[in-house]
Order: C-alpha cells, then structure tokens, then sequence
C-alpha cells in the first residue's frame, strides 16, 4: 500500500474522502489469520473516543495483552477456535498462538491494507519503499482469528461474523472461501446474508483458482467479489544469458548480488534423478550436479519460494524460475532466501531452449529495485478466478477487481517474508499477492463511501463501486488479461477496475433489500427450509401467484445465459431467442437525464439490445426509475460467449453495467 | 466412519422453539442431548444464523436432522486463505 492508493487515484481525490470523523465512526472488521498489534499500521494518534456503538472485544491471552494491544485504531480483537479444535484437535501452541495474535502474516497484510495507519519509510528490505497506509487510514480495525495452521472451518467463521455484526462492525472483509456451492449451505453466504440485512457490506476474495472458468468462490449476490489485478509498479530482475541474450523477470531478493560475469547455469531436470526434478521439489535436486551454479526451476506444485529454498539447500548459487502455460506471463514477486528471478513463459521457453542447447551455458541475475509507472496497468492477474458463477449463472461475478499483485502491507514478527521456517529474517512489512490482498482494497473502499454516505445501504455501495469502475486504459484500449494477453471479459473483471473517485459519486445506484433477495430465493425455488436457513428472522414462504426471475434481481451486471436450441438432428437452428431484465436505478445525485447506450460484441452472431425506457428523467434526488433491457440473440453453439456493456450518462456520471453472453 | 464424530452447523427455525423453553439456547441445548448426551456444542449463534454448531457422529447429525424445529444440519466445511 506505498503505491495502490495514489494508483486508485486517493492522493488526488482527498476533498471526496474527508477524513473526517464520519470515517473514524467506521469499523471494519476483518475474519483473517489474527493480527501483529505492534505494528505501527495500528498506530492510534490523532484517534478520538471508540465508537458509542461499539461492543466489541480485545480479549486477553498469554501473548495478547489487551492494554497493549487494542487502543483507539485496534478496537478489537478475538479468536474463533472451537470448530478447529473439534476437528482437528487442541491448538499446538508451540507452533502457533492459542490467541488473536497472527503467526501467519496474512491477518495482518489484510487488515493494514483496509484500514492501516499512515506509516512514512516503508518497505521490504528496501523495495516498493513509501508511506504505507491502508485504503481508509481513519476507519477502525477489529480482527476475528478464525484461520488456523490447518485452515479455516464454517463453524468458527459464522460464530466471528456473529460477533463481528453484534460488535457493531459496518464493513467484514473475508480474504477467503470455500469452493461454490448452494448459498444455503455455505456459512460464510448465510452469515453475510444476514450481516448485510443488518446494514454491514461484505466483501470476499474472488479466489485464486484463475484463469480456468468457472473457479470463483463467495458467489452470493449480496457479497462484493473481489479479483485481482496489478499495479503499475514493477521489481525487475534481469536475467542474463552466456550468449548476451537478457531476459527481464521480477524478484524481491535482496541478499549478496551474484557476479556479475555469467556462472554455470543448469535446468533442474538435468540435476536429478526425479521425473519430475524440473520442479525444484525438496530433495530432488542432485547437489553435485547444482553446486555453485544457476539453477533453472519450472513452476507448479509446490511453492515459488520453497523452490528458491531447494535449490539453495542443494547448494545452488541462484535459482532463474520459469512459468509454464499454467502462469502465462504472470510475474509475481517473491523474497527469495538465494538470488532468484521469476520469468514468463515466453521467457522461460527461450531460456530453457539456452540451457539445454550445451553443458558449458552460463547465465547471471541482476537486481533492478523497484520500478514505477509500469504500462499497461492494471492487467488482470492470471491467478485470479474467473467466472461464469457456477451456483447462478444469471449473475455475473466477481463483480470487479482491484489490486492483488506486490502488495506490501504489514506483516507478523514471527514469520519472515517468505513464511519458511528457514527464512530467520523479519519485517515491519511484507509485499504478498493474491485476491486476499485485492478484496481488503475493496473493504477499505467500501469504508471510504460508507463514511462519506453513512445512510447507502450495502447493495448502494456495492453498485457505486461497480458502476464506476473502468474497463479500459486512458488510451481506449481494454484492460488486458494477463492469462490470455487479450482484452479481459466480464468473466474476468466483472464491472471492471475500482475507481474510488468516482465511486463516491456515482450519480445512479442499483440498491437491493433483503426482501429482494428473498424473491430471488424464489426464483431460484429454494425450498422453505432452505430459505430458513439463510434467512433464519423471517418467517417467509413465496407466493405461488407471483412471478419470480433472477433476472429481476436489481443487480448492478447482466449474465445472460442463452440456452443453444438444438434441431431433431441435434443441430443448432437458426431460432433467436430473447430473455427480458428489469432493473430499478436510484438517483443519488442532482436532478438529471440519463440516456442508456449498450455496445455488444459476439463471435458468431449479433445481439440486439433494448433498453425500455431508453431516457430516464430525475427530477430529484431519491427518486427512482425502472426500465427493461431486452436481449435477442441467435441460436449459437453451446460454449460460445460474448461481452457487451450497458451505459446511463447524464453527461457528467457514467453508470456503466457488464454485460457477459454464454450458451450453453 | 459412522461411529467418528465431527462438527456440524446446526440451522434451526426460531419461531418454532416449544413454549416451555424460555431461551432458545436451551431449546437448542435440548435439541443436542435428545440424540446424544456427550456431544459437545461449541457455538450458539443468534445474529447472522439462528442454531448451534456441535460435535456429533454422523448418526446423531441424521437424528438431530429429523428433530422438531431443525431446518438444517450442514456439516462443518473447510476454507482456505486466497
């Protein structure tokens, strides 16, 4: 966070974000690995009185002191353990803390990155050095441990949601998930349901399971679902070939540079005796065979920095890790123990292509710090998970993305960077990736507007997060997904990148009760149990004489799931079809009239839209406009898709909307 | 693997909660030893879920199933950090 919030546009948008006390009223709760309260991030100056709403807890254990540990930033602090331990048995506190201390990292990376204090001369052993500070540095923090050594269990994160919403939390931040299944069976869309009915936004990581389709976890529409992307900040490390050839990678290392003449360079499938050496797995690695050299490792299975590790251990001089297809030209950088560079697949082909072309190849590494204004940015991380939503196709997800690549936020006092036993080193702060760190920008965000806009419910801040957020570069092109390097889908970025100065103004909202979800479970034909158990405080049965559509649900998307009709031959016929979306936009600016515009684009076939009314006219603010989206397309072959975008401007707001096509 | 207990969330319908309890962690309390004495309730939950979690073997979680005012028995599931 040296970066993200000038690259989300915060520095230039203070008078939108007054860091008022309305921000101080906010608390953001964050259900994670527990927290490292010394961290300066949790520094309280300048913090008035707790809240008058706030309930919560900073309990008391052997490593926790709560006179030490809470103060006016930490409000709170608590730990979740029972469903861990009844299933996996008592907590080993010699190997991690029986309290709401983080021995992870993790817990603390995603609760500076919400809500961390301004802390001026941060880094990571000199890299991406800067003042860090979370997405809302006046909001407070309460963290709920409820991920353990050995995971995270429903039991204990629905009893943290449980306490976090009575605390009198506003936003949860879950930079976590299960795989997709039917809301009713999942705690952590039961606890949010329910969390958000009681006014809390919850925003959950869209999960790292990228770029296969499909693979999204936290998929109920009442949650915000976060992806990744990158920043325009790079940590180049160029490797450089025995036959002059240079090849640029990222690495975070920071130790004794190699020489700067190449060294024997080798691939790890040739320095063992294990079919599958290339992937630097422990104890594959022949040490005489990698002495003193470079060592080519490939990517896959086991981890990037105990790659580093393996090779270091066999007493390798430096490790050059290569992608394969899986990673793309993903670059995601890492702390190594040696000198040590991660490549693109592109890269890595050619340097792979070098090193097994003769037994005397050579090659060095040079370390080139940290590189700012990196173009284009942001691209969608390859990790990222994609849609279409598995559990209901009809809504999109995630429904955007924000940054998830080279975070540095702050980190625990009991792990090193790379959470290695080896790695003795430790650190203020840590530069990690993943979704984890993308949804608490959201979360933080998601405390900016509530601050700014006490009375916006959830799904109202949800849909100004979404509505405002861009799909393209300054230059016109599309955000490129960095998996495919084409332009990212819908599947991939939902509405698109967030952009918090328009957010907090974003001219119409799509706002959503908890009885607008209650028809969508109709539409859905939840039974009434099942209904009961996401919704327990009502007392609700759907109407048989009414109609319900998950079309009807006022999202601020559109999926539009085509059914391919098949002939008696089982052909595709040449049949259209048209599927009818209404939606509801509240105006929350000045009078004004909007005019919809909708772009689509399909491979194989053309899509009309209609837009009914196409002009809607606000005569104040509050006030609330309906129309119909109509969407004809022809009969194509299952698995074909396509994107288009719906957009209401009254010439100063752009309230845009993702469309995304499938058939199947 | 019948006989092997593990952690379940117990989902229950509030509304329906017998007149002779006067609080519904009793009634839930209640609803647990009428399929097994020993089982351990690890979390009541009144806010965001209305239930219990608890340990049970899966024969006891089928039981408990059936139980008057019980919506759900879903069993505990594991997450992972992203």
């Amino acid at each position: 966070t040296t970066r993200t919030p000038e690259f989300l546009g915060l520095d230039r948008s203070a008078a939108l974000f007054p860091q008022s006390d309305n921000a101080a009223d906010i608390v953001v709760g964050v259900l994670d690995t527990g927290v490292w309260p010394e961290r300066k991030s949790f520094d309280d100056t300048g913090f008035g009185a707790i809240p008058a709403g706030w309930n919560g807890q900073c309990v008391a254990a052997k490593d926790f002191d709560p006179a030490k540990a809470c103060n006016r930033k930490l409000i709170g602090a608590r730990f979740f353990s029972k469903g861990y331990e009844s299933r996996l048995g008592p907590i080993d506190e010699n190997r991690e803390s029986r309290s709401p201390r983080d021995g992870d990292g993790h817990g603390t990376h995603t609760s500076t990155t919400a809500t961390g204090s301004a802390v001026p001369d941060a880094s990571l052993l000199g890299y991406a050095s800067g003042t860090a500070r979370g997405m809302s540095p006046r909001a407070r923090v309460a963290v709920y441990k409820v991920c353990w050594m050995g995971g995270c269990f429903s039991s204990d994160i629905l009893a943290a949601i449980n306490a976090a919403v009575d605390d009198g939390c506003h936003i949860l931040s879950l930079s976590l998930g299960g795989g997709a299944t039917e809301y009713f069976r999942d705690s952590v869309a039961i606890g949010a349901f329910n969390a958000m009915e009681r006014g809390v936004v919850v925003s959950c990581s869209a999960g790292n399971a990228g770029p296969g389709v499909a693979t999204l976890s936290n998929l109920a529409p009442w949650i915000t679902t976060v992806g990744a992307g990158t920043l325009d900040r790079d940590f180049p490390a160029y490797v450089v070939l025995g036959n002059g050839k240079n090849y640029t990678g990222v690495s975070l290392y920071s130790g004794k540079p190699l020489p700067s003449t190449p060294i024997p360079f080798v691939f790890a499938g040739n320095a063992t005796n294990s079919t599958i050496g290339n992937l630097c797995m422990p104890g594959t690695l022949l040490p005489e065979k990698v002495a003193g050299k470079i060592v080519l490792c490939e990517r896959g299975i086991n981890p990037r920095v105990q790659k580093g590790m393996v090779v270091k251990d066999a007493g390798g001089a430096g490790m050059v890790l290569a992608n394969t297809a899986a990673n793309g030209e993903e670059l995601v950088a890492d702390s190594h123990l040696l000198p040590a560079t991660l490549v693109g697949e592109k890269a890595g082909n050619e340097i792979k292509t070098y090193v097994l072309s003769g037994p005397d190849t050579t090659a060095t590494i040079v370390f080139g710090g940290t590189k700012i204004g990196v173009q284009p940015s942001p691209v969608v991380a390859a990790f990222s998970s994609r849609g279409p939503n598995a559990v209901t196709p009809e809504i999109l997800k995630p429904d955007l993305i924000a940054p998830g690549v080279n975070i540095l936020a702050g980190w625990t006092g009991t792990a090193g960077p790379t959470g290695l036993p080896a790695d003795t080193r430790r650190v203020e702060f840590n530069i990690i990736s993943g979704t984890s760190m993308s949804c608490p920008h959201v979360s933080g965000l998601a405390a900016l507007l509530k601050g700014v806009h006490p009375d916006w419910s959830p799904a109202a801040i949800k849909s100004a997060l979404m509505t405002s957020a861009y799909i393209d570069y300054p230059n016109g092109n599309s955000i490129l997904d960095v998996a495919t390097g084409l332009a990212a889908t819908p599947f991939d970025i939902g509405a698109g990148h967030v952009d918090p100065p328009k957010a907090v103004d974003p001219g119409l909202v799509y706002d959503l009760t908890a009885d607008d979800y209650l028809d969508f479970f109709c539409a859905l034909n939840y039974t009434p149990p099942q209904i009961a158990t996401i919704a327990p405080g009502r007392n609700f049965t759907c109407d048989s004489k009414k109609s319900y559509a998950v079309s009807k649900l006022n999202y601020p998307s559109f999926s539009v799931p085509f059914a391919t009709a098949t002939g008696s031959a089982g052909d595709s016929t040449a049949t259209t079809t048209t599927l009818t979306y209404e939606r509801t936009v509240t105006n929350v600016g000045s009078p004004a009239t909007y005019k919809a515009t909708t772009t689509a684009k399909v491979d194989g076939g053309e899509i009309k839209i209609t837009v009914d009314p196409a002009v809607l006219e606000f005569t104040e603010t509050g006030a609330k406009k309906s129309y119909t989206v109509k969407f004809t397309a022809p009969s194509l072959p299952s698995g074909s898709s396509g994107s288009g975008r719906l957009v209401w401007s009254d010439g100063k707001h752009i309230v845009g909307s993702p469309i995304a096509f499938t058939w199947t | 693997a019948a006989a092997v207990p593990t952690s379940y969330i117990i989902h229950m319908a509030k509304s329906q909660m017998p007149a002779r309890f006067a609080e519904h962690s009793h009634w839930y309390d209640a609803s647990l030893r009428s399929v097994s004495d020993s089982a351990e309730l690890l979390y009541t939950y009144d806010t965001v879920a209305h239930g219990f979690s608890a340990k049970l073997t899966p024969a006891e979680a089928r039981a408990l199933s059936r139980q008057h005012g019980v919506v759900a028995v879903l069993p505990d599931i594991r997450y992972e950090l992203h």
